[in-house]
């Protein structure tokens, strides 16, 4: 049973594993980040196959964004500042995060914010 | 965000998590759903990272994100680490860093460093506690020997406090959300409570990944924020990672 009013608190849950039902949305897929490979191609592979879902997912941070500063300042901002921020990342993250910007298409500067959002979030 | 180190009666250790994102960053009211969190859900991922073709670390991201939320080092260490709210915010080290103060280092890039690098529970610990960060957060470490968990409450500078496991005081699990350990959540979102009554009733004799997943099915330790859900035993090298919805009613938060 669980509580119709706010926190809405259930009582514990049981038995719910293996995941199914309507709490469970879907397996997760693996992928292999070869160490070996050059920072730049780490993440081909990955990035290949999820660069829809990544650039659909920019795309509602940029709406966001927009709507917060319909000018359009901010997206200038992270597209004109963030890629200087590239290079001053310590290594290999710096060459990684070039690395999928090339795969993806997404500009440098976007994947520089998707990486460093933890820090910006706390704004 | 919720993770949990338990350790059971055999002295097997779990670690367990809900990943949280998404707050304020968009209502979708005809769903009911943030927009950022269901845009994210598509991006997790479980990811082997190898070098001459053994498996150094594995973990869950999202695509796109080179940094570290949710590891394991198997039979060695696992991690998971939760956003810690203070003034003394990460746009601080975001400002020092732009005005070319460089001595810290970016809370992802340190999560994905130890994973990389560190080759025990007590070096990830020390590199976890004593590294200068640009944001504040918790990290949440679980080991592969009895006692082997902890909560490392951390400040951009400091390490604020280590919350151990410690079976002699009955303490068989440490939990953490997003407030520190010895201070009250806060009111509008106390998914702590919640989370250790489960706990408390599962018992130290029942616990297992499964009766971890049941806590972390449990309302509002579930709720609308809830990206995915990793379950992780470092003796098994094992993590397990799902993708989480929570039905209506639920809590945003």
């Amino acid at each position: 049973s669980a509580q119709f009013i706010p926190p809405y608190t259930e009582d514990c849950r049981t038995d719910m594993y293996p995941p199914k039902g309507p709490t469970f949305k879907g397996a997760v897929s693996w992928y292999t980040v070869d160490l070996d490979l050059p920072p730049g191609k780490r993440w081909a592979a990955v990035i290949s196959d999820k660069k829809a879902e990544l650039v659909s997912m920019v795309q509602a941070i940029k709406d966001l964004a927009n709507a917060l500063v319909p000018s359009g300042r901010l997206i200038e901002l992270v597209d004109v500042s963030l890629p200087l921020m590239a290079n001053t990342l310590p290594q290999p993250f710096g060459e990684e995060i070039k690395g999928i910007s090339a795969v993806s298409g997404v500009p440098l500067g976007e994947v520089v914010l998707f990486n460093i959002f933890y820090e910006v979030f706390t704004v | 965000c919720t993770s949990i180190v338990a350790e059971d009666e055999k002295g097997n250790l779990f670690h367990a998590r809900n990943l949280d994102f998404g707050l304020f960053m968009g209502w979708d009211i005809k769903n009911k759903s943030w927009i950022i969190t269901e845009k994210l859900k598509p991006l997790v991922v479980n990811l082997d990272f190898r070098r001459n073709n053994q498996t150094v670390f594995k973990s869950t991201n999202f695509a796109g994100y080179v940094g570290m939320l949710t590891g394991i080092k198997p039979r060695t260490f696992t991690l998971t680490m939760n956003e810690r709210f203070s003034l003394d915010g990460g746009y601080i080290g975001i400002l020092e860093w732009i005005f070319g103060k460089r001595d810290g280092i970016w809370m992802s890039f340190l999560t994905r460093s130890v994973l990389e690098n560190a080759n025990s529970y007590e070096e990830a610990k020390t590199l976890l506690a004593q590294t200068k960060l640009l944001a504040p957060a918790y990290f949440i470490l679980g080991g592969n020997q009895t006692g082997q968990g902890c909560i490392i409450t951390r400040s951009r500078l400091l390490s604020i406090d280590v919350f151990d496991i410690n079976l002699k005081l009955g303490r068989w699990f440490v939990l953490e959300t997003n407030y520190d350990h010895w201070k009250e959540p806060l009111f509008l979102d106390d998914r702590r409570t919640p989370a250790i009554k489960c706990m408390n009733q599962t018992t130290q004799s029942n616990i297992s990944l499964k009766t971890l997943y049941d806590v972390l099915s449990t309302k509002p330790v579930l709720n609308k924020l809830t990206a995915y859900t990793t379950l992780m035993q470092v003796s098994e090298g094992t993590l397990e990672s799902y993708i989480r919805d929570c039905p209506n009613p639920c809590m945003p938060w």
